[in-house]
């Protein structure tokens, strides 16, 4: 007897820090009777996203979380899965305009808000700051910078003198963190907000010898986002809970599957990290 | 054996292809011979899809249910721009359905890939 | 003892118009003592192609023969296969800003000025006219437009209405003549400008009603094409000799790796066929 | 056998998948380790290629010898920019090249998928 199959399809399907929503997800799946399969697109986009979830609502699938890189362009899919009876969740990035039951992951404004904070307790009222994203037209990325933008805006003199995007990839985060420090010669931190954007704003800072010239917030705790926090490369960095996203997402939809009704927000916690408390 | 095995699948892909050719034909050209054979060729494959359900290991089978599944799912969409061309609606009414049809079928595709691979897995 | 590989790239991989480039491209290598890979996109775009360039760069073929879809961003990697020492031309469209060798095809802007010498022979030098592509953006399609526009403004009064492209897909080509016959109430006659549109604007027009009312003139010979002359839905086409572009392109390769010097425009040439001689 | 050949090509295809991912470990970490490995992966691979390619028919032998070409070019493009990272040479001078790297090991993944077919094609 085969057990029910929940498709997880994450943001870039090697970006590590989906292994960890894996995990999770697995977890729960195992606990509950059901299987995983892990999906993603090889480059961040809408049209590949979208694509997955067609494949897994022509397999029947029974459930589906995912990932939303634009969210206009998921509305119509998310709809069509929904109403054919298949539970779909967001996770870590939402469409709240579309009919999909429940989203589970950070508060990406607020924890835009949390990064800000820290970098005005790190650097303090005045500056200039340059952005890596994980993606310009991706919604979590928006999310987080926007949530970033409005609080230094309302509370500090701090700068954003430029921002440039990874795409959520190791060597174009490097490359993105070198062009900004080579484009604007007065910025005195890099704000990471995907959990590349880090270690790869790291390498950089230490190939152009500005280390301990110029400090960075990132997102996550990958082991080499650690690892340049203990080194003091890495300032300091917002913790999600990827793991918790994944074993919860696959909870909500088993209990879907058994009947129970499941739907809303379900924000999971950020903290911050640094070089005290790592 | 897996040999047996490979060879099934690889006839498999040969009628979804095949399949795929005279629905398009029948959309094109209102080819009614086309018709029968995207027909037959729907029973051919999915008789020896249920051959090897019934021969594989676990997980090879829960490709086969992910093949199975999606091969009825375009069927489905084919069926419905057949309907729409019988009763002469015009091409742009389907056209979206006729376009998912196509997509459905590069599923279906992945899925055989897969399991190929899987039963190379040994 | 493996023969040489001779490359040759479509524009798109399943146009029944490239199975004629195919053979004639088989036949010569048969004489010479080569062999044949047909490759091509499955949509028409520049990046498709140029892919397919870079494929057989890196599996170090002895030729390449290759369409053009949009000059522009063909010319650097033409540039690096020539430089190389591996004979690159192109066929039925060209990049003469580049360093191909040889250009072997019609010359299309002069074949939209024969379309338009027979558009004004069959409507007269009044009326209204719509044009299908095969692609908006693709090099030998924009040409044959602008040779017929060119000659039409000149010569007549006519006035093209609109203008939709089919991306060289006959359900596609279809639909674009439906939506110009749905959009401009007074067409006269349609242009098609690649092997496909003929076909589709011909199930348009009969499904429309409009056998009879509006004439087409379209370009190639493929069956079907000529079926639509004989019953009069297709006005009349201009041939071209996809056989030979295939043939002489090979032939040429093949001298050039047998040390002859062959470089240059190869002009194939085009005829009108109507029914008065289908 | 053929099952022996499609064997030693899945076999071929996991140590290009492994040359791949110590190439990018290396660029990324400047990982000695992974570049020893880089380099054994090569050999390796290549001396199945050589069996494959003395124990295959004619049609097999084309796409083997695309194959090894296509290797050896991922091995020359991947050595460069080995070479200007050893340099110390900044990642966007040789991005570039990085990015092709990883285009041609997909067309090597092409012709790998390429000849299992033509295995399966007996
Ligand atoms: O969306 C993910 C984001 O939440 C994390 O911060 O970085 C990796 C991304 O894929
Ligand atoms: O480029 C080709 C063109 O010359 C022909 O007319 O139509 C088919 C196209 O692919």
């Amino acid at each position: 007897k085969l057990k029910p199959k929940i498709v997880l399809i994450s943001h870039v399907y090697t970006n590590p820090y989906w292994q960890y929503v894996k995990m999770g997800a697995e977890k729960a799946a195992k606990e509950r009777g059901a299987i995983i399969s892990y999906e993603g697109p090889n480059v961040a986009n809408a049209e590949e996203g979208v694509k997955l979830i067609n494949m897994a609502y022509a397999s029947k699938v029974s459930g589906i979380i995912t990932y939303v890189q634009e969210e206009e362009k998921y509305i119509k899919v998310i709809n069509k899965v929904v109403d054919a009876g298949i539970p779909l969740l967001t996770v870590d990035s939402d469409a709240e305009k579309s009919k999909r039951i429940a989203y589970i992951g950070t508060n990406n404004v607020q924890a835009g808000v949390e990064a800000a904070k820290e970098m005005i307790k790190r650097i303090g009222h005045n500056g200039n700051v340059g952005i890596i994203m994980g993606g310009k037209s991706v919604k979590n990325q928006i999310e987080r910078v926007n949530g970033f933008k409005e609080y230094i805006e309302k509370n500090s003199n701090i700068n954003v003198s430029d921002i440039e995007s990874s795409d959520s990839y190791l060597i174009e985060a490097e490359l993105a963190a070198k062009k900004i420090l080579t484009n604007n010669l007065k910025i005195d931190a890099l704000l990471c907000t995907s959990a590349l954007d880090g270690p790869g704003a790291a390498k950089a800072v230490m190939n152009m010898g500005l280390s301990g010239k110029v400090k960075i917030i990132s997102f996550d705790d990958l082991p080499e986002t650690l690892e340049y926090i203990e080194k003091g490369i890495i300032t300091s960095t917002v913790v999600q809970r990827p793991y918790n996203m994944g074993y919860n997402s696959v909870n909500i939809i088993m209990n879907i599957i058994e009947g129970k009704k499941e739907e809303g927000i379900y924000y999971t916690d950020v903290v911050i990290v640094g070089k005290e408390n790592v | 054996s897996m040999l047996n095995k490979l060879s099934i699948l690889k006839s498999v892909k040969m009628e979804l292809d095949e399949s795929l050719y005279n629905y398009e034909k029948y959309i094109r050209e209102n080819d009614y011979k086309s018709i029968e054979i995207y027909n037959s060729k729907y029973e051919d494959l999915m008789k020896k899809i249920n051959f090897l359900q019934a021969n594989s290991d676990i997980e090879s089978r829960y490709v086969l249910r992910d093949l199975k599944n999606c091969i009825e799912s375009y069927k489905k969409s084919a069926d419905y721009s057949i309907k729409l061309n019988d009763e002469k609606a015009s091409i742009d009414v389907y056209y979206i359905n006729y376009v998912e049809t196509k997509e459905i079928y590069e599923f279906c595709s992945s899925f055989i890939a897969k399991l190929n691979d899987s039963y190379l897995n040994y």
